[in-house]
């Protein structure tokens, strides 16, 4: 494992942390799109099916377990937790997610590596989390206003997403057969929807203002 | 050779 690989588990590590503190510290949840949370929850039970067919490394299989269980608690307190819930956004976080679900698998199916079940479900998760921040950015941009912890979280999912992609460089020109295409293509796409939203939170970190998004 | 790719990425 490469240090890019490293940092970009680490930041989205930090992001799910920090998304969890914020909503047990602040016993609120607005801002955050549910969809968005749901959407994830999707990708990583989709994604790591494998924890029971393949294994890897002892790292591996305690990050997967970690992320399917910290993105389940996080829908769970948004839907179920009696405070936590009644502060989620419901009005503005209206994007139709099932349509994302519904194309990506349609995609899976037409594109994968092979067709057999568990590779349609591994290229469904790659497509679906390239897309799964939509609903979230959607949510910000309507708010306008983005907190503090907000902020921070979608700055380190960002961060996560650009440190893969050096991970990918790196493994493109030290290792001899490494393509990956499905998710070094996807993962380009997922980074670049970050970018206006990496815009202005440098323009507000250089300012050393709130975090705005422009309506 | 098979073209497989292991799937060591999280």
């Amino acid at each position: 494992m490469n240090i890019f690989r490293f940092l970009g588990d680490m930041t989205h590590l930090i992001s799910i942390l920090i998304l969890l503190l914020k909503i047990y510290a602040t016993k609120s949840c607005s801002g955050i799109s549910l969809k968005t949370q749901e959407l994830y929850a999707l990708v990583f039970l989709a994604r790591y099916l494998d924890l029971f067919t393949d294994f890897i490394s002892v790292y591996n299989s305690v990050m997967k377990v970690v992320f399917i269980a910290s993105s389940l608690a996080i829908v769970w307190c948004m839907r179920r937790h009696r405070v936590v819930r009644r502060s989620y956004d419901k009005e503005l976080d209206t994007f139709r997610h099932y349509f994302l679900v519904a194309a990506c698998l349609a995609l899976a199916l037409l594109v994968q590596e092979k067709f057999t079940f568990l590779e349609v479900l591994w290229a469904f998760s790659i497509y679906l989390e390239a897309v799964a921040i939509l609903p979230q950015l959607v949510l910000l941009q309507r708010s306008g206003n983005v907190d503090n912890l907000t902020g921070q979280y979608v700055f380190f999912l960002g961060a996560y997403r650009a440190f893969y992609i050096l991970n990918w460089i790196y493994r493109y020109f030290t290792e001899t057969h490494f393509s990956r295409w499905i998710s070094c293509v996807s993962g380009l796409v997922q980074t670049a929807l970050y970018a206006d939203f990496f815009y202005y939170y440098f323009i507000s970190w250089k300012n050393n203002s709130k975090l705005q998004l422009p309506a | 050779a098979s073209n497989e790719v292991t799937k060591d990425e999280l």
